[in-house]
């Protein structure tokens, strides 16, 4: 009954069908399987129950589990399509799918647009904004004057918020990042498209031999 | 120079959109 031991001990979760993984994403069946080896051995890495809680991603990220995190945490809560604060096998791959070199530049820029909506209110607040420049300055020692971090904030604003309402919707966002590719760089790993080299060792699993 | 900067551009160099990561063994 100890939540310790429950937690370290619970049998891994029946994962979703491949083929159905398959069929809702860019991977292959064969992708899906490789997919699973990683998704094993981090969601193993520390609570041994199959699901990926957040220190281990944090873990897989940083090596470090007790590292915070600004960003990881929105990519972490946005791959947690559940909201039950752990990433499933399914979930781990429809939200790698948006990573894929493959997928359309549309579903990147929804997904970007997710992460830094931090709030969730439809739209990108200038706090906000201000917040992931503090936080991004913090993670990399930088040290800015509040007035300079204003100005960068402001100028990105005058960039991206068309009408002048003080907020970046979706819409004025796809403008903005459509002229800006270079932003979207982080929303494709090229890893994905060799996953069954990275992983070959699926073919132990899997068995289904496609 | 912050005047050249884009904010987002800025942002999305954290360590934290790092998922390459995630595939190191």
């Amino acid at each position: 009954m100890g939540c310790a031991s429950s937690k370290q001990f619970k049998r891994a979760p029946h994962h979703e069908d491949a083929s159905i993984l398959a069929k809702e994403t860019t991977f292959s069946v064969n992708e899906v399987e490789a997919l699973y080896v990683l998704f094993e051995k981090i969601s193993y890495s520390i609570f041994k129950d199959g699901l990926i809680h957040k220190e281990e991603f944090q873990l897989a990220l940083f090596k470090n589990s007790n590292r915070k995190n600004l960003f990881a945490d929105r990519i972490f809560d946005l791959f947690d399509l559940k909201r039950n604060g752990v990433i499933e096998f399914g979930e781990f791959v429809r939200s790698l799918h948006i990573f894929h070199p493959d997928t359309p530049m549309e579903d990147k820029i929804a997904f970007a647009f997710r992460l830094y909506d931090l709030r969730g209110t439809g739209s990108i607040e200038r706090e906000e904004l201000k917040e992931m420049v503090l936080a991004i300055l913090n993670e990399s020692d930088l040290l800015l004057s509040d007035d300079a971090v204003e100005q960068i904030v402001d100028q990105t604003f005058q960039q991206a918020d068309l009408n002048g309402d003080g907020r970046i919707d979706v819409d004025e966002w796809k403008a903005f990042a459509s002229k800006n590719p270079a932003l979207l760089k982080n929303m494709t790993l090229p890893y994905l498209k060799d996953i069954t080299m990275a992983f070959p060792s699926f073919v132990l699993y899997s068995g289904s031999g496609d | 120079k912050p005047e050249s900067m884009n904010a987002f551009a800025l942002i999305s160099r954290s360590q934290g959109f790092n998922l390459g990561n995630l595939f190191e063994k």
